[in-house]
């Protein structure tokens, strides 16, 4: 579910982040690394909609659900951006945006 | 000796050309072989695989598959007004469409499994491709992907950050360890002067970057001339040539097959059809060894106009045709007797600040870089596979410039063609060029960067910022190249190529799947709405079998007892010989008093519901103190007031 919401985020011009999260070490690492996920879309205002794929600690964080104003929108960006940016357990990240592809 | 059925096969010339002898892919040995890719799993990363038509039903594959971009795990194709998202399905079917069912055609590899990742039909992320790179990925074999960015001639762009740590996951997990296969398409932009070296897919060193022919041999007006791709294969031309043949969708207008399948992106999954047949005879091909075969067995063919160069290894390269045709009687027989490659060493130089202009053509600007013995200690790399140069340059018009490179040998590689169309102000940030064309070449010695502009109007003069070079090879000598390829050819006659002859493979890593459990959306709600659904009803029987019994109970049995509180208690002591061992759920709704005050348990009132059995409603019965039966009649809802029991309890 946590997933259809990311997509259905980007789709429906919602605002979504991949980060890439400090490695931990132990043997529930990828529990522990979940519930770091947890904190950090939390602390940025957004949603934590799973790991992407089969790359270990990296997230998709995504805009809650609910209409908004551009204005609030782009407060909103801004807040996750400067939260993401300084967070001291995300190695990277970056906000999604829709890719150009062509079948050849 | 091979005959089909299928009505579309004699048109299927890429298959066996009749016509032109030779001009196909040369797979009908293999086939007599019984080499028809059995085992292996090749995806279509597309627009969807409409797997339930009948060339592709038999062969697909649910469990490879997924929908992302409707999150479910069915691939099906979504109609569309365009009409287009039928080309998973044409790719599909030149893999594995299903031989002798009198219907269309038949694949490359018709004994594979066929599935398919829907991605392309929606909003498409990084972070989306890289779930599709590595989809299924234990299951997986070869991810045939048939697209990329715009073929304009001004576009720069390829995988992102998440994209390229998936392919690098896939070729480094996937597969059970031995590599996932990711075929691409080298693009369609030859009308527009494209380059697949500006497609990081296409340069990228994970994937098997493949061009196209058409049936005269000759490179299409939309192919790409490239340093960076391995080899061409068989696809349509202009109008007066034939296109591929292959399974279509029967949605909307298509008819489920179809002749008119074309460009590279026809090209790429018979390659990927071929890998699988060479998969099948030798599964634990790695990534690196499939792309070694192709570079010694592709070969080389007369075209006039192509640029063919033999480098140092005695490998020959064009711009237009890769290391040359693929051929699958040459790909099976080399993967059969194929011992792997070692360990893919690699040698970064440092950063190199240059920050010098770059003159107007026809100066150029020239740079070098020493790679020493010493250099390559460490890794042990001795001769290459695909070499790398990323680049930062600022220019007022991206396409003006022209980059080469040039290796130890001599040999030149065109990494950075100019585009008349690409009038980017931004010039290269970090841009990673690449060929293939010095495989097998020695390492060592020094390789020089020209850059030029050749741009016509007279603009600010660009400038090389910095550069970097990045070596990929192994250990092999020059010697082991030129004894491997000696083995092969002593392979091609076909001796090896039968059951009794099988070299070992070692054991895959088991790796698992994360997403191995995942309840898919759609299942959670229905699961959440049978159980709510269950909640309910389960609280409205209850409910129901309360307030019945209460009612009865106050309307005869409290006339004359007391009641006590609840709706439950124990069954009554007396019981005959039938009612031993009888469960009794439904129980007296009120105790009695005896007529000395005594407490009993004999329910007056009736232990039936409506939802025992009869018997058991008999026994109830039977049960009731005689003085009470004729109370039997109990009213329902009857007012409070006349429910009251005989010491003004209210049951």
């Amino acid at each position: 579910l946590s997933e259809a919401g990311g997509l259905d985020t980007l789709g429906a011009g919602g605002l979504s982040w991949a980060v890439h999260l400090d490695s931990l070490e132990g043997e529930r690492k990828e529990e522990s690394l979940t519930q770091q996920a947890d904190a950090v879309a939390q602390a940025a205002g957004l949603v934590n909609a799973g790991r992407i794929g089969e790359l270990q600690g990296h997230y998709l964080l995504v805009q809650p659900a609910g209409h908004r104003q551009a204005t609030e929108v782009e407060a909103m960006r801004q807040q996750a951006e400067a939260v993401l940016a300084r967070h001291e357990a995300v190695r990277w990240h970056s906000e999604q945006k829709l890719l150009k592809r062509a079948k050849r | 000796s091979i005959h089909f059925n299928d009505p579309k096969y004699p048109q299927q010339w890429h298959l066996n050309n009749r016509r032109s002898p030779g001009r196909d892919i040369n797979v009908t040995g293999v086939w007599e072989r019984n080499v028809t890719g059995r085992g292996v799993t090749v995806v279509v990363v597309d627009d969807g695989v409409e797997h339930t038509i009948q060339d592709i039903a038999p062969n697909y594959s649910p469990e490879g598959s997924y929908d992302l971009n409707s999150n479910d795990p069915d691939p099906m194709p979504h109609p569309d007004e365009e009409n287009g998202n039928h080309h998973g399905t044409r790719c599909a079917g030149e893999i594995a469409a299903v031989p002798n069912n009198s219907f269309c055609a038949v694949g490359v590899a018709y004994g594979s499994r066929i599935a398919g990742i829907r991605v392309l039909d929606g909003p498409l992320t990084d972070s989306l491709e890289a779930v599709a790179f590595n989809k299924h990925y234990q299951i997986n074999d070869i991810y045939s992907c048939s697209w990329g960015p715009d073929d304009d001639g001004k576009t720069v762009d390829g995988p992102h950050q998440l994209g390229k740590a998936a392919l690098q996951h896939g070729v480094m997990a996937g597969r059970q360890g031995f590599g996932s296969i990711f075929v691409v398409a080298s693009g369609n932009g030859g009308q527009h002067n494209d380059n697949c070296n500006y497609d990081g897919y296409a340069n990228s060193i994970y994937t098997v970057t493949i061009g196209a022919v058409d049936e005269e041999g000759r490179m299409p007006f939309y192919a790409e001339e490239c340093a960076s791709m391995l080899a061409v294969t068989f696809s349509g031309g202009d109008k007066m040539l034939r296109s591929i043949v292959t399974t279509d969708w029967d949605l909307q207008k298509g008819t489920g097959c179809t002749e008119g399948h074309t460009g590279t992106s026809a090209a790429a999954p018979l390659a990927a059809g071929m890998i699988a047949l060479m998969l099948q005879v030798r599964p634990c091909l790695t990534w690196r060894d499939v792309q070694h075969i192709i570079v010694f067995t592709a070969t080389q063919y007369e075209d006039r106009r192509a640029d063919w160069l033999t480098n140092e290894a005695g490998f020959s390269h064009s711009h237009q045709h890769g290391f040359g045709l693929l051929n699958a009687w040459r790909l099976v027989n080399a993967a059969k007797i194929w011992t792997s490659v070692p360990y893919l060493a690699s040698y970064v130089s440092p950063m190199l600040k240059e920050n010098k202009a770059v003159p107007r053509s026809p100066h150029s600007l020239e740079v070098l870089w020493n790679v020493s013995r010493t250099d390559l200690e460490m890794s042990g790399l001795k001769t290459l596979e695909h070499v790398a140069v990323t680049v930062s340059i600022t220019h007022p018009r991206r396409g003006s410039l022209e980059l080469r490179l040039f290796c130890p040998s001599g040999m030149m590689s065109l990494i950075g063609a100019p585009r008349s169309m690409d009038s980017d102000p931004n010039g290269f940030s970090d841009w990673t060029f690449s060929t293939v064309r010095c495989w097998g070449e020695r390492a060592r010695g020094v390789y020089r960067l020209v850059i030029r502009d050749v741009g016509d109007e007279p603009l600010q003069v660009g400038i090389l910022q910095q550069w970097q070079l990045t070596l990929y090879g192994s250990m092999w000598s020059p010697v082991d190249i030129k004894d491997r390829q000696s083995l092969l050819e002593s392979a091609m006659s076909g001796k090896y190529l039968h059951d009794d002859f099988t070299l070992p493979c070692p054991p895959g890593l088991r790796i698992p799947e994360e997403d191995g459990y995942t309840i898919t959306p759609n299942t959670l709600k229905t699961l959440v709405l049978v159980g709510c659904f269950s909640v309910f009803w389960t609280v409205y029987y209850m409910l129901e079998v309360c307030l019945s019994q209460r009612s009865k109970a106050s309307t005869h049995g409290c006339r004359k007892h007391s009641c006590r509180k609840g709706c439950f208690s124990r069954p009554p002591r007396r019981q005959n010989s039938k009612e031993v061992g009888t469960a009794l759920e439904s129980v007296p709704l009120c105790s009695s008093k005896d007529p000395d005050g005594v407490d009993s348990e004999h329910g007056d009132c009736t232990t039936a519901s409506s939802f025992l059995a009869p018997e058991l409603l008999r026994d109830a019965d039977r049960n009731l103190p005689q003085n009470s039966k004729s109370d039997l009649d109990c009213p329902l809802h009857e007012p409070p007031d006349l429910l009251q029991g005989k010491d003004g309890q209210v049951c």
